[in-house]
């Protein structure tokens, strides 16, 4: 026997539609729902008018503004290093931040640590020329030894950002996910409280995969942020909400586009009014 | 598993004497739980579930001596018919060549499948050659060229062209001079919101008219499945699907999505990197794959 006020089931039916649509995942819409009767209960909702009203302000308060900075090194450089699956937009999303931080004043130096796909390291040296920023590429195929040299040649010339981007990788691949800790591991070696940032780059249209994806990232190299690209398709990108729950991973930048100026500070306002919309 | 979710629901409904056919409907509800946790799109899984009930009430689950097992039988039966028929064979026209066009979203695997089609199709004892119709992104015509030199067939580019359509007009010619008999064409990723970029594909299409159209669509693509597929279903008429990345541990819901609002058979699915990882779609793998 369920007592006391409850909020009319075709109302959460369709609001868990909602939100299972926009990629919250059956485990977060289910548990919204039962906080959103809790809520109702002890009439902190007044009506079932004022529902998503309350939902959108508890979710703005996921990301507060201290989680979504970029941390920057007291002495420079500051080091970035990203990663992701396959085809995220990691290369692209690379481009973008060498963009901002130019155009902001700051010597950006790029580290093509990507030996391994077809083209790769081309199609980063024609963001960095497009871009104007230095980039050091490797001979041979260890990925560890091109961030190495980048590591040098950032402090060397006195660089304030470097951008390491790094080869897709799927998180079931153990030996790649080893692979890519030990790049970090050769950044902390290099550079004093590098790297600065890692971020991880997730394509918004991603389902509840994205999930098991920042949990084995932050295992492999300690995530800092999220870098959640494609966000101009039609996709919500609402796993980052189950991520910030069950991986406590903070979203510092969406990708609005394939230039190098579509990038965006990541804004919870902006976000979870377009979940609703 | 589903099975000892059905056997656990049901064990628990007849305890309490006969099963009704409200106890169905409820006991659907553990598939479209399972469902939605893999990715399947919430309309695709509501309709789904309803189909199954009405086959399980059909099929009278409420007589049967074990209505978990009919019930988990009927979800895997109507999931595998439902993924299906399975056909990999690419339809080679007389005379050639036969024309093959790829198209997707940005990053869902194109250039690398173009690639491992070409390996495909030579294995086949044909004669394929890739063009280079991504005139956008950077480098995108190296990558498809690296690829071309890894399978061993030649590349169609034109330099310094920014008409991806002359160029997929060009290759055929192309095709027609050196005795290729297959054309694979790249196309740039593309969101299926962006009418220019649409309009680009179709007049690719348009200008060469291919014999067969494959949207490439990542396994671990979420609710949006369906947005994209119908669009690129509804502008370029597709002859198939191919699903990649699934090496990952993605479940693959999207595979059901993409059917279910397409129609169109799942040809491929993409399990690596490397060129020789193409399989050949298998419905009722696919299918228990995706109920976990
Ligand atoms: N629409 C849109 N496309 C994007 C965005 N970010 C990247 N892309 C596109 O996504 C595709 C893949 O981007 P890449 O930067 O090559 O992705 P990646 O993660 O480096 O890929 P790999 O190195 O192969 O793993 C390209 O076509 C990009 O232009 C974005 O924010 N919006
Ligand atoms: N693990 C895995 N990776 C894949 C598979 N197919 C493609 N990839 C990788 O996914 C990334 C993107 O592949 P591309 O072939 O560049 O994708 P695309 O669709 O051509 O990208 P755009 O042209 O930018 O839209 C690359 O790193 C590929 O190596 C697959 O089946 N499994
Ligand atoms: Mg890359
Ligand atoms: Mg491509």
């Amino acid at each position: 026997l369920v007592s006391g006020r409850q909020l009319d089931e075709d109302l959460m039916d369709e609001l868990e539609a909602t939100l299972i649509q926009a990629d919250f995942g059956v485990a977060s819409a289910m548990k919204i729902r039962q906080d959103l009767q809790a809520a109702f209960k002890d009439k902190r909702i007044g009506s079932g008018d004022d529902v998503i009203g309350f939902l959108k302000d508890e979710l703005k308060k996921y990301w507060p503004p201290a989680d979504r900075s970029l941390r920057i090194s007291p002495t420079p450089p500051t080091v970035v290093l990203v990663a992701g699956i396959n085809g995220a937009g990691k290369t692209t999303s690379v481009a973008k931040l060498a963009y901002q931080f130019k155009s902001e004043g700051k010597k950006v130096c790029l580290a093509a640590a990507d030996t391994f796909r077809a083209a790769a390291v081309e199609q980063l040296d024609i963001w960095a020329n497009r871009i104007g920023v230095e980039i050091v590429k490797g001979s041979g195929s260890d990925p560890a030894a091109v961030v190495y040299d980048a590591c040098d040649a950032a402090v060397g010339r006195k660089a304030d950002i470097l951008l390491v981007d790094t080869a897709g990788r799927l998180h079931t691949q153990d030996n790649l996910m080893r692979e890519l800790t030990k790049i970090r591991n050769v950044v902390a070696k290099k550079i004093p409280s590098a790297p600065h940032e890692v971020l991880l780059v997730l394509d918004a249209t991603t389902g509840q995969n994205a999930i098991n994806q920042a949990k084995a990232f932050a295992a492999a190299i300690d995530v800092t942020g999220i870098f959640l690209a494609k966000l101009d398709g039609t996709a919500k990108g609402g796993i980052v909400v189950a991520i910030r729950n069950e991986v406590n991973l903070p979203v510092k930048f969406v990708g609005l586009g394939e230039t190098y100026e579509d990038v965006e500070p990541f804004d919870p306002d902006q976000f979870v009014e377009a979940l609703f919309a | 598993s589903l099975t000892n979710k059905f056997s656990d629901v049901f064990r628990r409904m007849s305890g309490r004497g006969k099963i009704t056919e409200q106890n169905v409907r409820e006991s659907i509800q553990q598939v479209r739980q399972a469902l939605l946790e893999a990715d399947v799109n919430y309309k695709v899984a509501r309709q789904f579930c309803d189909q199954v009930v009405q086959k399980a009430i059909g099929q009278e689950v409420i007589k049967s001596l074990h209505p978990g097992q009919l019930m988990v039988k009927i979800v895997n039966d109507e999931l595998t018919a439902l993924m299906g028929p399975v056909d990999p064979r690419i339809y080679y026209v007389s005379p050639p060549p036969t024309i093959i066009m790829l198209a997707g979203l940005q990053g869902s695997g194109k250039t690398t499948t173009c690639g491992k089609l070409a390996k495909l199709i030579m294995h086949q004892g044909k004669h394929p050659m890739l063009v280079a119709c991504d005139l956008q992104r950077p480098a995108a015509v190296d990558q498809l060229t690296i690829i071309g030199q890894q399978v061993g067939v030649p590349v169609f580019r034109i330099e310094g062209e920014k008409n991806p359509v002359k160029v997929a007009r060009s290759s055929l010619d192309q095709a027609a001079a050196t005795g290729r008999d297959v054309v694979i064409i790249d196309t740039a990723g593309r969101l299926h919101i962006d009418e220019e970029m649409m309009k680009q594909a179709e007049d690719i299409a348009k200008a060469t008219r291919p014999h067969q159209i494959y949207l490439v669509c990542d396994a671990m693509t979420g609710q949006d499945a369906v947005n994209s597929a119908r669009e690129f279903n509804q502008r370029l008429e597709l002859d198939g699907v191919i699903l990649t990345k699934f090496d990952s541990d993605a479940r693959g819901g999207a595979a059901l999505s993409v059917k279910a609002v397409t129609g169109k058979p799942i040809k491929f699915i993409g399990v690596g990197e490397k060129l020789d990882r193409l399989e050949e779609f298998h419905a009722d793998r696919m299918a228990s794959r995706i109920l976990g």
